[in-house]
């Protein structure tokens, strides 16, 4: 596992050393606000309340060390910025933060951070590719414009035959690599029956997954 | 292609209703805001001033004969809840709002709302996720816990050599499904030859993907 600092535990900062945590990587989790951090001490073991402003403060807790730190301040840009290049100075290989706005984004480039996030427009974009792609897709990586990973619901008719029977690569040009739902395989063999209920992971161009829904064999 | 409403042209909004535009959708944007319609009318042809918790003002332009509305509005969450059920109340099937924290997201599941995100919580899950797989990862959805389709760069030891010699299924247990960068292919054929500068899309574990990098033919 990796160690990571997380400066700032607003909703952004909070949901990231928690799901670090629970995936088994340790976290040291910074935050002015004392009683917030003594409020979220129990699920954040390595909870600190300190003003990351101060230089002395981080080093006294080696802050240095670590070889990744995430700065989640919105509010305060002024501590973002400075926060931001203190770590950059102290040595840190990768830092990331987020910003509100575009030209925030900039100014934090510009003073070092190595990634600069902006968790709202990315959230805007992330909902109009899912609400935009077609059919029921549960989820998609974009591969290249209008080729995805998608996951879809297994259509009925599906339901009770074989993947070498149906031939998917040869009739729609989508290939299954994972089945998901009651039982999780990746990778599927040909005698792989679908069964009503399951979620395809497919692979293709957009409109040949479209066509799925409605293909008989 | 669709139409969709959106409510409510914060950062989220108005990235959701300009990537939509992007994709080719009919967008009816809404906001309170006149000037900032205004400055967006460039962008969003469609966009009009008008406060969402206005029944009358909704029914005048047919917002009802819309299939899916999204609902942005952040700080004003009594506009936020009144929207979300008014748009039901008209009969939109699939509404999708946004809430600042859990609580908020449960109150616009009880008035009706069809799926409720919560941006930052999901980037901060979504940024740990990334942090946490393993190797150079550039992009990862997964497919279950420790098994997913992940995106790395192709090491220079495998630069030249052909797929069906590499046989990475047989060696490794992953299975490249695109490779990205100067081409772009989906599906890549046995003949397929990577080249320095490649990123491949494979499906596997996280561990067997983490062990491509330091892997010799
Ligand atoms: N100098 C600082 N040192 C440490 N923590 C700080 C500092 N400045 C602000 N913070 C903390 O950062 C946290 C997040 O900041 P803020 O609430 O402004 O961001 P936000 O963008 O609203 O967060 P989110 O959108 O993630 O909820 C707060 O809990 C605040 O106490
Ligand atoms: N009743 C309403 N009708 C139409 N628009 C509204 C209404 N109430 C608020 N809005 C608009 O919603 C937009 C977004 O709201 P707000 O700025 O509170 O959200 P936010 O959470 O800060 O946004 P984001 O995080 O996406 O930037 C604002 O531009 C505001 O004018």
């Amino acid at each position: 596992p990796s160690e990571f600092v997380v400066v700032g535990l607003g909703r952004f900062g909070y949901s990231l050393a928690l799901k670090l945590t629970q995936l088994g990587h340790s976290v040291l989790a910074i935050d002015s606000n004392a009683r917030l951090v003594q409020e979220v001490s129990g699920e954040l073991p390595g909870a600190v309340a300190l003003d990351a402003t101060d230089e002395e403060a981080l080093r006294e807790i080696g802050v240095e060390y670590f070889p990744t730190a995430v700065v989640a301040i919105g509010d305060d840009f002024e501590s973002n910025i400075l926060v931001t290049s203190l770590l950059k100075e102290l040595g840190i290989g990768q830092v990331i933060c987020k910003a509100s706005t575009i030209r925030q984004q900039k100014i934090l480039q510009r003073v070092g951070a190595d990634a600069v996030l902006l968790p709202e427009h990315e959230a805007g974009v992330r909902l109009a590719t899912e609400l935009a792609s077609p059919g029921k897709v549960l989820e998609r990586l974009e591969l290249q414009p209008g080729i995805s990973v998608s996951e879809v619901p297994c259509p009925d008719q599906l339901a009770g035959k074989r993947l070498v029977d149906l031939d998917l690569p040869k009739h729609l040009g989508v290939t299954v690599v994972a089945v998901r739902g009651a039982r999780e395989v990746a990778m599927p063999g040909p005698d792989e029956t679908l069964r009503a209920g399951d979620r395809l992971v497919l692979v293709g161009t957009d409109q040949d997954i479209a066509r799925l829904e409605t293909w008989h064999p």
